[in-house]
C-alpha cells in the first residue's frame, strides 16, 4: 500500500546541501500498523512528510496506493492526499483564529462534505478525544494537550485508510496517551485503517505490531514487535 | 522565594468568564526542585505563566523574591522577570526567521550584555544542548526535538536564579531526556538554580525532590519525592 524506495532528501542552507535521509526504504501493506523511532533529528518528521505527500524527496520512488506520487502536482497530489491520508502534524499545525471544531471540519471540507454533516463528524471526533467542552475554543484557548488532540481529531475524521501521527502523545500525561493508543488500535483493527506512527516513547510504540529505528537519517531496524500490546 | 496565595484565574471567552484556576496556593524555597504534575487542561500551563509574570491572576497574592508582583507594571515587571527567572515553554515560541544562536541571544540582550559575549553564552548554552551544527538554522529547519532544546539553551542562558520549565522533553528521546534532566539537576546541585517543571513523565518528575499534583484547576497532593532519581 505505502512503497518507499531509497528515499534521498536534501536541504538547502544558503549555497550548501546538507543530506538528510540517505537512502530509505520501507514497505508497508494494508491495514498494518507500524511504530517508527529514533534519536531527536534523525529523519522520522522529514519521512514522514513525504509519506503524507507534504514533501518531495530529492531522489528516491514513493508509490502510494499503485500510483507513482512523483508523476503527481499540484491538485491532483492534493485530491489523493485527502482522500488517502489523515495527517496529524508533530507541531500540531492548527488554523490560529479558528475554533476547534472548524479545524477539524477542514479535511471534510475539502472533500467536498455538506456543512451539517462535517459539524457532526467533527463534533464526533472531538468528543472521542475527550473534549466536548472546548469545541468553540480557539488554539491560543487551549492547553498544549488539548491542541494535540484536535490535530488528532483532524486526523481522524476524515476516516482515511491510512493515518500518519508524528509524536501523536508528547504533550499528553500516559492516562490521556493510553486511551489514544486504544482508539487507533480499535480503528486499526475494526476499520483495517493502516497506521504510521512516530513516537518517543516505549509505551506507545508497545501498540504497534511492527517497530521501524531510525538513525542519522537511515533505518537501522525494521521488526516485528514480538510484545504487541494487547490491552 | 516564590509564594501563590489563592491565586484564581478567569478567562472569558464572549459573554462568559470561565474560572480556570480555583485558588492555588504553594511556596516554594530557594534551590528547591518542584515537578508538577497533573491532567491535560488541569491548569499546569495557566499557572506557570502566572509564576513566570507573563500573566496576571484574576484574584490573590504571587510574591517573587519578596516582591509583590501585582504592585509591578510594564518595564518594572520586565526587568524583574528578565533578571530572576528563564522560561521554557511548551510551546517553545521561537522566533520564526531567526537564527537558533539568535533566538538563545535573545534574555542576555534584554540584559544588556555586549554582543561578543552574549554570543559566546549562546554558543555554549547550545552547545550543552547538542546542538553545536544547528547554530545558525532557523525553527522551520529544525526537529520538533531540536526547536525544543533551543528553548531550553534559551531559558538556561542568563543562568537566572530560577528556572521554569513547561515540559520541556516532550519532543525528546529518553536519552536525550535524560541528558537534559542531568543538567538541571547539576545547575540545581551546583549553582543553587531553583527549579520548577511541569512534566507529563514520571521518569523526567522523578529528578525532582518534590512533586505537586494538579487537578481541574487545584493543587491535590504536594510532597517530598521519596525515590529521587540519583543518578
Ligand atoms: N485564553 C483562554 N481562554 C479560555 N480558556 C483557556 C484559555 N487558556 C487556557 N484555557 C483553558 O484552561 C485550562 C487549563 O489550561 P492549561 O494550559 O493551564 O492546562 P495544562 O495543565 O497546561 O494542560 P496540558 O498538560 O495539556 O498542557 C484548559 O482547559 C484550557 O482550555
Ligand atoms: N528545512 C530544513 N533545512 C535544513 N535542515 C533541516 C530542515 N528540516 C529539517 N532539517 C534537519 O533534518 C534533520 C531531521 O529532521 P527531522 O525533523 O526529520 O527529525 P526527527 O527525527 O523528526 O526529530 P525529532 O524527534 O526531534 O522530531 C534535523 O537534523 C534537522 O535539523
Ligand atoms: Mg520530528
Ligand atoms: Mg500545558
Amino acid at each position: 500500500l505505502v512503497e518507499l524506495r531509497d528515499i534521498r532528501k536534501s536541504f538547502s542552507m544558503g549555497k550548501e546541501e546538507v543530506e538528510i535521509l540517505h537512502g530509505i526504504s520501507i514497505s508497508v501493506e494494508k491495514s498494518e500498523f507500524v511504530a517508527m523511532m529514533g534519536p531527536s533529528g534523525s529523519g522520522k518528521s522529514t519521512t514522514m512528510n513525504i509519506l503524507g505527500c507534504l514533501d518531495k524527496p530529492t531522489s528516491g520512488t514513493y508509490i502510494l496506493n499503485g500510483q507513482n506520487i512523483n508523476d503527481l502536482e499540484g491538485d491532483d497530489l492534493a485530491v489523493i492526499r485527502n482522500r488517502t491520508i489523515g495527517f496529524v502534524f508533530q507541531g500540531f499545525n492548527l488554523l490560529q483564529k479558528t475554533s476547534a471544531i472548524e479545524n477539524v471540519e477542514l479535511p471534510l471540507l475539502y472533500a467536498g462534505m455538506p456543512k451539517k454533516e462535517r459539524r457532526e463528524r467533527a463534533k464526533e471526533a472531538l468528543i472521542q478525544m475527550g473534549l466536548e467542552d472546548r469545541l468553540y475554543h480557539e488554539p491560543t484557548q487551549l492547553s498544549g494537550g488539548q491542541q494535540q488532540r484536535v490535530a488528532i481529531a483532524r486526523g481522524i475524521v476524515n476516516r482515511a485508510p491510512i493515518l500518519m501521527a508524528d509524536e501523536p502523545t508528547g504533550n499528553l500525561d500516559s492516562k490521556t496517551s493510553d486511551e489514544i493508543m486504544k482508539l487507533f488500535k480499535k480503528i486499526n483493527e475494526e476499520d483495517g485503517t493502516t497506521i504510521l506512527l512516530v513516537t518517543h516513547e516505549p509505551d506507545v510504540a508497545a501498540y504497534a505490531k511492527r517497530i521501524v529505528h531510525f538513525k542519522d537519517g537511515m533505518i537501522t531496524s525494521d521488526e516485528i514487535n514480538r510484545e504487541v500490546k494487547v490491552s
